[in-house]
């Protein structure tokens, strides 16, 4: 399978850069 | 000699009308932005500032999480580099995340985020340390091989110039085709904030226009 995936693609899904569960109850 | 309120961090709201001004919010929503600030902040010690316990907790609901994403936010909120986050602090750091904010400044956090070393550039090897953090904060697991080709693809497109670095005009152009990669500089609810947090009526200090 061809790796198309960019770097900055799979670091942006980091929990941690999540900010909207801030404003989760 | 030394201006020892620069460290100091101011407690309270401050003046909503000034932070207005100088971010996209309205009064209204700073106002609104302070309930939620107020909540975040009074989670461990409730002293009307945000350590990184405190924000920890907030993003993750448990303070044992490590994660190198949730340091560099911090970090970059605190712009005071003192380990906590005034209101002030708090405010215009997310006012970048607003839907409205300007596409630059939106580019600028992000890159400053990814540049780990602040050097100005991201090489290779940060790039690397995001990549590997990332993956294990998510449980997921990728063979060395697949992690480098990941790396190899990424710099042959963003790495325009073949010094293995990424500055910040590489960026731009990088993030501007991929504006997906933006995308976690957005925060929708902040559109709405008025109305999650609508007790900031009760506390407001300014008359209704």
């Amino acid at each position: 399978k061809p790796v198309t995936m960019n770097a900055f693609e799979l670091i942006s899904t980091s929990q941690g850069l999540n900010l909207s569960s801030l404003f989760e109850k | 000699c030394c201006d020892f309120d620069l460290y100091k961090e101011s407690r309270g709201l401050g003046d909503p009308e000034i932070l207005a001004r100088e971010t996209v919010f309205s009064v209204s929503e700073v106002e609104a932005l302070y309930e939620l600030f107020k909540k975040i902040s009074s989670a461990v010690i409730d002293d009307g500032l945000i350590n990184k316990e405190e924000f920890q907790l907030a993003l993750f609901k448990t303070n044992k999480k490590e994660s190198l994403f949730a340091d560099r936010v911090f970090d970059l909120f605190d712009t005071k580099h003192n380990g906590i986050l005034g209101f002030e602090e708090f405010a215009r750091a997310l006012s970048v995340f607003h839907p409205n904010a300007p596409v630059d400044d939106k580019i600028e956090f992000s890159f400053q985020l990814y540049d780990l070393k602040h050097q100005g550039f991201i090489e290779r090897q940060e790039v690397k340390q995001m990549v590997v953090a990332t993956l294990a904060e998510s449980g997921m697991n990728l063979s060395d091989d697949v992690i480098e080709s990941i790396i190899d693809k990424t710099f042959e497109e963003a790495d325009t110039k073949h010094d293995g670095k990424i500055d910040k005009e590489k960026w731009r152009i990088l993030v501007l085709r991929h504006p997906s990669l933006l995308k976690n500089v957005t925060l929708q609810y902040l559109k709405d904030i008025t109305t999650t947090f609508p007790s900031f009526v009760f506390h407001s200090q300014v008359a209704d226009t």
